[in-house]
């Protein structure tokens, strides 16, 4: 005989998510509402005090949400927030003459060009606490692996998904310009589809 | 309004570059898994001119694993005592039934041996490997055959020194 086993009790938490307000471009005050999906609290309000290891959100192959713990290993942080070096930068070329700079080992008749990267708007980015997508994170498909992802980074090709579970579609936001005017799309969609499997590989899953 | 798209999200603003998807039941459409496209169209491109497949990345939904493992209600109803054992009834029944009818059987032979009479079966088939040939010189085959009678092997007469 044995001892019937008593189920646990689940734990819950009376905290609920709160709207909040804050004053964007310096005078126009906005209430935000954090919205949880999949277990992830988007535009949640932030701490009071910064904390650099801080919790941040990664997604798997099939997209799906993991909280990545940064941690601090022999005076190193490890796992820390991704950096995203330029990707989301506009560079922006300045020219300068002698004139301008006074460069003492600059000739007269010389033309300095410096490329600045300005930084983008991060009023909305930052209530984003999920990893963004950047060319950097593309995967590569096909037989030989050399078919690049773009713009997507998840999920991965031929992943699987199961029902009722959610997952993330990431894609470098940067990569729908304008072809003429080079501006980046303001608004997206996605779309769903089906595709017939060849008999080939139907069915192949663990072989 | 894409063409070949079964499904199409609101607009939503390109900022993050990400959009959760919860995957639906009605989506297999009755089958176990199915091949779907993820693409995404700009505001940019119309809709009749967008293509889903051109920019996609292919994956599979499923209704769940194809190795079932039991659930954790399963696992603790089956520390509980409490079992789902029809399978045990049938698989130790087949086998009872079998040793049954043996048993029977042997008791049935047993109290019925006094009265059996198969020799006529057994005598039928015992004359049947104890075919007699008959006569040779009656044979069909042989019926025309000019064949010598037989007659004594020539004797001769004992000399005194056989004596």
């Amino acid at each position: 005989a044995r001892q019937g086993i008593r189920p646990k009790e689940k734990m819950t938490t009376s905290e609920e998510v709160q709207n909040w307000k804050r004053t964007i471009y310096k005078s126009i005050v906005e209430i935000v509402t954090p919205t949880v999906i999949a277990g992830v609290t988007f535009s949640a309000k932030p701490e009071e005090t910064p904390n650099p290891l801080k919790p941040w959100v990664s997604l798997g192959h099939d997209g799906k949400a993991k909280t990545i713990k940064p941690k601090i290993d022999k005076g190193q942080t490890k796992k820390g927030t991704p950096d995203y070096s330029t990707y989301f930068k506009t560079a922006s070329a300045h020219t300068y003459s002698y004139d301008e700079l006074k460069a003492h080992n600059m000739d007269p008749n010389e033309v300095f060009e410096e490329v600045e990267f300005i930084d983008e708007d991060d009023t909305y980015v930052s209530l984003n606490p999920i990893i963004r997508c950047t060319p950097h994170n593309y995967f590569f498909k096909g037989f030989a692996k050399d078919i690049s992802s773009e713009p997507f980074c998840t999920p991965y090709h031929t992943s699987r998904w199961k029902v009722g579970e959610t997952y993330f579609v990431t894609w470098y936001t940067r990569f729908f310009e304008h072809e003429h005017s080079g501006e980046v799309a303001d608004e997206v969609r996605v779309h769903l589809s089906y595709v017939k499997e060849s008999y080939a590989d139907k069915g192949n899953y663990k072989r | 309004d894409v063409k070949g798209a079964f499904f199409s999200y609101d607009w939503i603003k390109n900022v993050d570059g990400l959009q959760a998807v919860e995957v639906k039941e009605d989506w297999l459409q009755g089958e176990f898994e199915r091949s779907i496209v993820v693409s995404v169209q700009p505001r940019y491109i119309p809709e009749d001119e967008f293509d889903p497949l051109q920019n996609g990345v292919v994956l599979h939904i499923t209704k769940g694993s194809r190795v079932f493992k039991p659930t954790k209600e399963q696992l603790a109803l089956d520390e509980a005592g409490i079992t789902n054992g029809q399978w045990y009834y049938v698989a130790l029944s087949i086998p009872t039934v079998v040793v049954i009818f043996f048993v029977f059987m042997y008791f049935f032979l047993y109290a019925n041996g006094n009265n059996r009479d198969f020799t006529d079966v057994t005598r039928n088939a015992l004359n049947k490997k104890r075919r007699v040939l008959g006569k040779f010189s009656e044979m069909k085959r042989f019926k025309n055959m000019k064949n010598h009678k037989y007659t004594e092997l020539p004797s001769y007469k004992k000399t005194s020194k056989q004596n």
